[in-house]
Parts: structure tokens; sequence; C-alpha cells
């Protein structure tokens, strides 16, 4: 048979009340198919091509621009009640190349292809001058505030779970207050924290209904004086067990 | 008669807007 290209179905306009339910569903898919960091919210849609699907409906094809929210992909709460992070907090954007079928105003996502970054340093330095840029997530000060951090929350409470870190999500450094501040997802193990401290080898990832997942924030300050200690701090938020939410590729790459 | 038609109209209003901020 004669291979005949697709035809433009029509020309469509980024902010069309069709164009926008389409995207809502691709960033809701993006949101679900997440394999590291925090849930996504649309920020701008950059092109849209429709191409007319036999028998019936359409191919849609969007270039999609999202932005970080403060919600960790662990955190059970609804993209959508999120809150997008603060350019001044470093942000991070994406673009997503989507394609997807309409059909009879339903929506299918076939496929996805996400790459993102953050607001590149210039601009950041622009926007916000006394801004604290964000550190790579492998960075030595980050990566010994998240360890001491998450040490100190197994250690604040013996009567409960002893948890792992999941992933390190964020950190970058105080500059005016010669500190550290991280954020890290956990997850707690089959271990009690009293059973931790003796045999932490032996502690594996909880399965079942016992699974939970939890979120960190944490920060270290140097002490000025030379004879005085250092600040720790750090607040985790451990969440309720969620039927048939896994996060084996977290746990795959960075706990066991 | 020959009615020399808009382009503007026929251009896709693309990109659409920002809904958070310009990065």
């Amino acid at each position: 048979a004669e291979v005949v290209p697709p035809t433009v179905h029509k020309v469509p306009g980024c902010d069309d009340p069709e164009t926008e339910a389409a995207a809502r569903v691709a960033v809701a898919y993006i949101n679900k198919h997440l394999k590291h960091g925090y849930k996504v919210d649309l920020n701008r849609i950059e092109k849209v091509r429709y191409f007319e699907r036999r028998p019936h409906g359409k191919i849609m094809d969007l270039e999609l621009d999202v932005v970080e929210t403060t919600c960790h992909l662990v955190d059970p709460l609804p993209a959508e009640n999120c809150t997008v992070r603060k350019r001044e907090e470093h942000a991070v954007e994406g673009d997503c190349d989507v394609k997807m079928i309409e059909v009879d105003g339903h929506y299918k996502v076939l496929r996805t292809k996400c790459h993102s970054s953050p607001d590149s340093d210039e601009d950041f330095q622009k926007s916000c001058p006394n801004c604290n840029r964000l550190s790579r997530l492998n960075d030595t000060d980050v990566v010994n505030t998240v360890h001491a951090a998450l040490k100190e929350y197994n250690a604040q409470n013996t009567t409960h779970d002893h948890y792992k870190l999941l992933e390190i999500s964020r950190g970058h450094h105080l500059h005016l207050a010669r500190g550290v501040y991280a954020e890290f997802a956990i997850v707690n193990t089959n271990c009690s924290a009293q059973h931790a401290k003796e045999h932490e080898d032996d502690c594996h990832v909880a399965t079942g209904d016992h699974l939970h997942y939890g979120f960190c924030k944490a920060s270290f300050h140097k002490s000025a004086a030379e004879d005085a200690a250092d600040h720790h701090e750090v607040h985790c938020t451990v969440y309720d067990h969620q039927p048939g939410v896994h996060h084996h590729h977290l746990i795959h790459e960075h706990v066991e | 008669p020959l009615v020399k038609r808009s382009i503007l109209a026929a251009l896709p209003e693309c990109p659409g807007r920002y809904r958070h901020y310009d990065l």
C-alpha cells in the first residue's frame, strides 16, 4: 500500500482548552511515572501539533515546559495540591516531549521524554543575587549533612522504626550562615531503631503494609567559635502506608 | 474580487502563557 504521510489535522493554539486538557493529562502521566526528585506542574505549553488518526481521533505532539514543586515523589499529596518551588530557591525546570492520542475526548499518553535542569547559574544570579545556588547531589558537604541528619533522626527516638536513605533530592550551601541545607527521602526497614544499633547490616527495606516512605529537610550550621559545637537540625515527615504504591527503582538504585 | 487574507490570523498561537514564571 502506498504510504501516506500524516496530514496536519488543524493548527491549534497552545492555550486552546483542548490543548490544555491534553497537557493536564500529560503532566499527570509524567508525575505518575517519575523516577527521581519532585512532582512537577505545567509552566507553559511550548508547541503543539495535531495529526489525523485513522479511522478516527487524532495524534497530538506536545512540547511542555514544567517546573518542580516542593512535593517529593514519595509524598502522597496530589500534584495539583503541591506548591511550585519559588524561583529564589533555584528552581528546576523540565522540557518534555509528549506523544498522545485523543479519541472522543479521551486522551492516552503514548510516550514522554523529559529533560530537567536547574535555572542557569547566570540567570539565577541575575534574578536573585543573594540566593543560594543549588549544589550537586553528590557534593561532599551535602552528602555528609544528609548522613549526619539521618543518623540523628534515627537516634532521636529509639522506639520507632529504623530508616534508610532513599535519595538525596536537593542541597545547597548556606554561604552567609556557613552551613548546608539538604532535602532527602527515606524508607523504613524491618528493624527497630534499637535492633539497628547492633545489626544495621541485617536491616532491609520493609515490605507489605509495613512500608512507609518519608521526606526530610536538614540543615547544618558551622559554629563561628572554635570551641562551640556545630548545629544540626532535621525534620522528617513519615507518610502513612500507601497501598499499591511502590518505588522499586529508588529502592534498587539507592538502598540495595 | 481578490481579497488579501491576514497571515496573522492563520498563525498558531504558540508558545502559550507562563503559568508560574519565565525560566
